[in-house]
């Protein structure tokens, strides 16, 4: 894989109870280079949901920062997303 | 196919000798044909699995749109598997092929999913260019002429899911939207396969209203994920797409329907998040296994409603 590497990235998942948690999170969409998993994107995001997204090394505690300081609940689906790149390859085949 | 396996991901070039090799080793079951070229020149193959015989009723089902959903073209390689090695052993598989064609698309999305291999395994998008903009591709889910651009989508070039500059603006959306336009008579279900969420579902995604058919498509979509449910006890969700997920135009399902495909499904396969678009492949198996009998029970619900 001569691409990116993803190293230290983390994939977050956040509990969204009401409007005012969607408007938290489109203000760090904003802010944040965010890749969105489900939903496809900010602007799918509803009260009573689920949000799985992807942010870069850089920016995760900022992230994690923001999420503890506005008090939304959120899980690390994925802490490192290399080593979940490589793990992906565990067929016994190989 | 050297090195092609259906428990590892495959590189598509793995993918496209496949191709050549099940449809050459089955020619009484399996043939290969073009239904276009890519952005980049690659050809787009599809797979035709039944008994060849005139006439008959068939079902579309495409893997690969979106590049990182890898899970997908697994998914697709396992059922022409599974449509070898059972036909003329298992009784249900059996009647299927005889009665019934599988139009099989491996990867719809081709460059996109070679590039997920060779520089970015998070991409999404095709990989077309377009003038006015660096930012590169279109996400093929909201670039069907369905609601296009209406809700769910963006008109950005750089967003992920941008909708292209027109409905069917994608040399592969063009090539699919065009093969099923001209089979249209028979074709009797369209399936598309996505990941990740575990969900089953129906039109529309483009609006929240309903299909006149929506009580018998939610039933049909209980009844499969029920089937599917059997083998390893994974649950699904279903229902119509806008309430079930959320609203996004421009879907392939809803075009597929609105075209008079009447029984038209989206399966978002495994997982629920815990591992998501990196799904290991000691899941491969498993997921295709229990995605088998969800299709092979929806499938046989299309032939005994003609």
């Amino acid at each position: 894989h001569s691409g990116e590497h993803f190293e230290g990235e983390s994939v977050f998942r956040v509990n969204v109870e009401d409007e005012n948690q969607v408007s938290l999170l489109h203000k760090l969409a904003g802010t944040t280079e965010i890749d969105f998993w489900k939903p496809d994107s900010v602007a799918q995001i509803k009260p009573q949901s689920t949000v799985d997204f992807r942010v870069k090394a850089e920016d995760v505690f900022t992230v994690e920062d923001f999420l503890e300081r506005n008090k939304l609940q959120y899980e690390v689906l994925i802490n490192n997303l290399r080593l979940a790149f490589e793990g992906q390859f565990d067929s016994h085949v190989r | 196919a050297t090195g092609h396996s259906y428990e590892k991901y495959n590189t598509w070039e793995t993918i496209e000798a496949w191709t050549q090799q099940v449809s050459t080793e089955n020619p009484g079951l399996i043939s290969r044909s073009a239904i276009g070229t890519t952005f980049e020149g690659r050809t787009m193959y599809l797979l035709k699995v039944g008994k060849a015989g005139p006439n008959k009723p068939a079902i579309f089902m495409d893997c690969g749109f979106h590049a990182r959903e890898w899970i997908s073209p697994a998914f697709c390689q396992w059922f022409v598997r599974e449509a070898i090695r059972t036909y003329g052993r298992e009784i249900h598989m059996t009647e299927l092929l005889d009665k019934l064609d599988f139009y099989v698309l491996p990867v719809l999305n081709i460059d996109g999913y070679i590039y997920t291999w060779t520089k970015n395994r998070m991409w999404r998008k095709t990989r077309s260019t377009q003038a006015g903009t660096t930012c590169i591709g279109t996400d093929p889910n909201r670039n069907f002429d369905a609601g296009w651009c209406k809700v769910g989508a963006s008109r950005k070039p750089c967003d992920d899911t941008y909708c292209g500059p027109a409905a069917e603006s994608e040399k592969e959306t063009k090539a699919l939207a065009n093969f099923i336009r001209s089979n249209l008579s028979s074709i009797k279900a369209y399936l598309t396969i996505h990941s990740y969420s575990q969900m089953m579902l129906y039109p529309y995604s483009y609006d929240y209203k309903l299909t006149e058919n929506s009580a018998e498509l939610n039933a049909l979509a209980k009844a499969s994920i029920k089937e599917l449910a059997t083998l390893h006890g994974t649950k699904y969700t279903y229902g119509p797409g806008a309430t079930t997920i959320y609203p996004a135009a421009g879907g392939s399902d809803d075009w597929a329907y609105d075209q008079g495909i009447k029984y038209s499904f989206t399966f978002e396969l495994r997982d629920k998040g815990r591992y998501g678009f990196v799904l290991p492949e000691s899941q491969i198996r498993p997921t295709c296994e229990e995605t088998m009998l969800a299709i092979k029970h929806l499938a046989r619900y299309v032939l005994e409603h003609p």
